[in-house]
């Protein structure tokens, strides 16, 4: 089913967050449910930021992606 | 630390400042950074010298959106500033989003605060997991000391320590919340959940978030100060109030009540009482107890003012807690009582402790 306008929004915001910080690959998620590797990179995020890994867009994750931080990725792969 | 451990091959680094935000004057931002590269000299063998023309290992520029290195800022809020490991070329370089509002007090972004972290990053620091490093990635204003335990335990790791290191007195690092041995400094509900203040942070329980949340007390409520002593909410004014030694504070959610802080005295506690360990409010009865060492009081919120016949000894009126009282909650018809690493369950209807748990297995350690 077509995602409400809303959700995308919080969606593509997560997806651009998680590709900056946390190196999720450009391109490969569909925009359709949580795919794996989007998946395993919030639940990265949770990790880091020691909220509920859960691997779901919840609101305290979405919360965290709001706040004013610096632009340096949070995991080491530093490209 | 960035992989390889990525670090400046000599301590003697340069810089330069190329541009300059409209926000500060230009003696500010200089202050700022100098301020910034300071708090890394403090504490490592590190020196750094100003260029005023030419290629520096570290120059700093303020630019918006695309500004030049393919990564771009956002302009307000959300990415405040980005710099780059220590290298060659653009190694070291650090960057600050102009379309941000730079300041020099807590109205807006600190920009010494800001420099200090993203010169952290120009020397080989990455992010820390820990909320209350410098080398956090959310922004947070805070006052004293800017390098918490963490931050020095790694920039020494890759320099070594300042030979003549001044005494500096670094932020406690973060508390475990799973350490046996953790003890709380006050408790309380707020509007159905709970929070646990320990140091300069809070956790914050929610009925359907059982992984709690630990947070920066001033990042929250930034008028509070860093140490709680006791807390308890009144449901029915929707107010928390916040002790910390004298003076208690009164807060509606996020904000603080006006006419707040006020002395402890205004409750009808003795000028004698300097702290109050613990405060609970006990729903249904109105009444609000205040514990120091080994008394307690009762505050009743209708009428604003202390029982007759206060203080009296914990233990006559709640058998079974014979220590003095760290913290303690109301819930489900119970009363709790931390002290140290233990927690004792006081039953209203057996009228004594009746069970004896680890303090942090609030947090489902």
């Amino acid at each position: 089913l077509p995602l409400p306008s809303e959700n995308k929004d919080n969606w593509l915001q997560a997806e651009k967050y998680l590709r900056r910080f946390y190196g999720l690959p450009a391109g490969l998620q569909g925009r359709q449910g949580t795919s794996g590797a989007f998946k395993t990179k919030i639940k990265e995020m949770q990790s880091f930021f020691k909220l509920k890994v859960t691997g779901n867009l919840d609101d305290n994750t979405l919360e965290f992606m709001n706040l004013p931080r610096c632009g340096v990725p949070d995991i080491g792969e530093y490209n | 630390h960035f992989p390889r451990d990525l670090k400046w091959q000599n301590n003697n680094v340069t810089f330069r400042i190329l541009n300059y935000t409209p926000d500060l004057t230009k003696s500010d931002v200089d202050r700022a950074i100098r301020t910034a590269l300071n708090v890394w000299s403090d504490v490592t063998p590190l020196t750094f010298k100003k260029l005023q023309n030419g290629i520096a290992d570290i120059m700093i520029s303020f630019g918006s959106k695309e500004h030049g290195d393919y990564n771009p800022f956002d302009g307000p809020d959300g990415l405040l500033a980005h710099a780059y490991p220590p290298g060659q070329g653009i190694g070291g370089d650090t960057h600050f989003d102009e379309d941000e509002h730079w300041t020099k007090d807590s109205s807006a972004y600190n920009l010494f605060i800001v420099a200090a972290h993203e010169l952290g990053h120009a020397l080989g620091m990455s992010h820390s997991t820990d909320a209350g490093a410098l080398m956090y990635p959310i922004y947070s204003y805070s006052t004293g000391f800017v390098l918490a335990e963490d931050d020095i335990e790694g920039i020494q790791a890759l320099y070594g320590p300042n030979p003549d290191q001044k005494k500096v007195k670094p932020k406690p690092d973060a508390p475990d919340k799973c350490d046996p041995m953790l003890s709380f400094d006050a408790t309380t509900e707020l509007r159905g959940e709970t929070i646990i203040f320990k140091d300069r942070f809070y956790w914050r329980l929610h009925p359907q978030m059982p992984e709690p949340e630990q947070t920066l007390i001033q990042f929250t409520w930034p008028s509070l100060p860093n140490k709680v002593d006791a807390a308890y909410e009144n449901p029915e004014k929707d107010m928390v109030i916040i002790f910390s030694g004298i003076r208690m504070w009164a807060l509606n959610g996020y904000n603080l009540v006006d006419g707040y802080p006020k002395y402890i005295h205004k409750l009808g506690l003795p000028k004698t009482v300097r702290k109050v360990d613990a405060a609970v409010h006990i729903k249904g009865t109105g009444k609000t107890l205040l514990f120091t060492d080994e008394e307690y009081w009762s505050y009743d919120e209708a009428t604003g003012t202390m029982d007759s016949g206060y203080p009296r000894i914990i233990e006559d009126d709640f058998p079974g807690m014979d220590d003095e009282v760290d913290a303690a909650l109301y819930q489900h018809g119970y009363l709790y009582f931390f002290h140290g690493h233990v927690q004792y369950e006081y039953s209203y209807t057996a009228r004594k402790v009746i069970r004896i748990m680890w303090t942090n297995s609030i947090l489902n350690c």
